[in-house]
């Protein structure tokens, strides 16, 4: 079972962190910092990691996109083309490679899903975010996600979320759905599915080390005022977000992929 | 008593939280969220305003400089130049106001302190911080402050402190000192002024809003994990800040305007 995860946002948001606290591996276990000075002078990179997980007895290999650099340089016009051009380019080439002989051995590299971080600073979304997925929704699942979300009360949080969903309709954006209308699933799973959708875009909480809480272990973040737990509903959407990646939505949103995204670009392919 | 505070940042940063904490004040009673569209569209913007208040007995007018917009395009490189210009343009009024003949009454709008806020995200500065402190520090007073600083564990400040430290200095970027080698200080104040330069730069957490912590009301941020206090010292920098700004070293901030920046200014006018 494959499954590639693309991971978009500006350097700071949590990113590696939530990545590594959702798979409890280390995906970036050496990552050099880059300076400001080096940051300057880089365009956004493309970087692919696999590991090999088993989750709920299931073995995964999951792929990691990064995408250092982006948001990061004084001037962030480039910042967009890059990741366009490596979407396209697993279309490309999962279309030569179904048009061949050899089918029955295809490598499907393209991206699942996309998780977009959103800035729990914005006051909605920024330019950078909106142009973002703007230009990615017709070609990936976007899920987008409030990172460091422990920076915002309960009150905040409620605010940010109806903010950017409401910017996100102004804009025509089409974020990746839970919720099908014309679906058959059971009442249960319904429901389920109407609370992820009423959660987006997920409040997240990331950490790599463990703190203990009323004697328990739990992953958390140590503060003189308490610890913000990663595991806590109460606290932020982890397991929710969690729960829909690996449990309960990998298998759709690899449809999606083939069904919706890659046939757009198959049609747009042939029509040509 | 005239004192001129500028206050740079990108936007979501708690800039306008920290001004009205610091003074007790409503500076920013009614503000427009710029949405994601306008702010692709504007430049940066130079806001004052000034209120009469009262501070351990004495009457100060204080105006406060906001530079909305900065930092928040897709591209930043016109960030700069409004507030070079605002600056340079304050140095050139005073200049021919006190070249002129009624100097009794001249007006003092130079900028004698301007807080410089860096992300609590960032893996230290950002390029835009470097370009921004490079291109000022000859100018003005920059002081910079870590804002939300409740975003980060006590590691994680006292790290985020010491690299953006090391980069202020292998940028050579001059920042507004507290400490003086040839001053004549008591030593009270030196241990007061190396404590307050071992601070720099200085984690802040602001807010406007009161809870109650242990029987008492006080400024702070109300998690479910527990209540970041903006006047606890063991929770951020907040009261060094408004102690050195308003009680102890308002004075010098003006002296060091008027015999280093405006001279430095000054200087390079005549010698043309
Ligand atoms: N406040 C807060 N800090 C976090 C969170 N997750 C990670 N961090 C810290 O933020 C810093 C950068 O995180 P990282 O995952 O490397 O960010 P990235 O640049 O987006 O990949 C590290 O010091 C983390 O400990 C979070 O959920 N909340
Ligand atoms: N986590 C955190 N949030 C803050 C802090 N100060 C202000 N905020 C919140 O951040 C949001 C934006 O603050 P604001 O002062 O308007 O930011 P500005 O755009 O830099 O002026 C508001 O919802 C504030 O309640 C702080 O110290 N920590």
């Amino acid at each position: 079972f494959e499954f590639t995860l693309m991971v978009v946002g500006e350097s700071g948001l949590g990113k590696s962190t939530l990545v590594n606290s959702l798979f409890l591996t280390e995906f970036y276990k050496q990552r050099a910092i880059l300076n400001a000075e080096e940051r300057i002078s880089k365009t956004v990179g493309i970087e692919r990691s696999s590991q090999d997980i088993e989750e709920g007895g299931v073995r995964l290999r999951l792929t990691v996109v990064d995408t250092p650099g982006f948001g990061d340089a004084i001037n962030n016009t480039d910042s967009f083309q890059p990741i366009i051009t490596y979407v396209q380019d697993q279309f490309e080439q999962y279309f030569t490679d179904e048009s061949g002989l050899n089918r029955k051995n295809i490598v499907d590299n393209r991206i699942h899903c996309c998780l977009y971080f959103i800035s729990p600073f914005g006051h909605g979304l920024r330019p950078i975010d909106v142009e973002f997925m703007k230009q990615m929704h017709d070609k990936v699942n976007i899920i987008p996600v409030i990172g460091k979300s422990d920076c915002l009360t309960p009150a905040e949080i409620k605010k940010l979320k109806a903010r950017i969903l409401d910017e996100v309709d102004e804009h025509d954006i089409k974020i990746y759905r839970f919720t099908d209308s014309d679906s058959d699933e059971d009442e249960e799973t319904r429901r389920e599915n109407e609370d992820l959708q009423a959660s987006i875009p997920f409040a997240i909480i990331g950490s790599n080390t463990v703190v203990e809480v009323g004697g328990k272990r739990v992953r958390g973040r140590l503060y003189p005022w308490g610890i913000a737990e990663v595991e806590n509903p109460a606290h932020c959407d982890f397991i929710k977000l969690r729960n829909m990646l690996i449990r309960t939505h990998m298998q759709d949103l690899k449809d999606v992929t083939q069904d919706v995204h890659y046939e757009n670009f198959r049609l747009q392919k042939i029509q040509k």
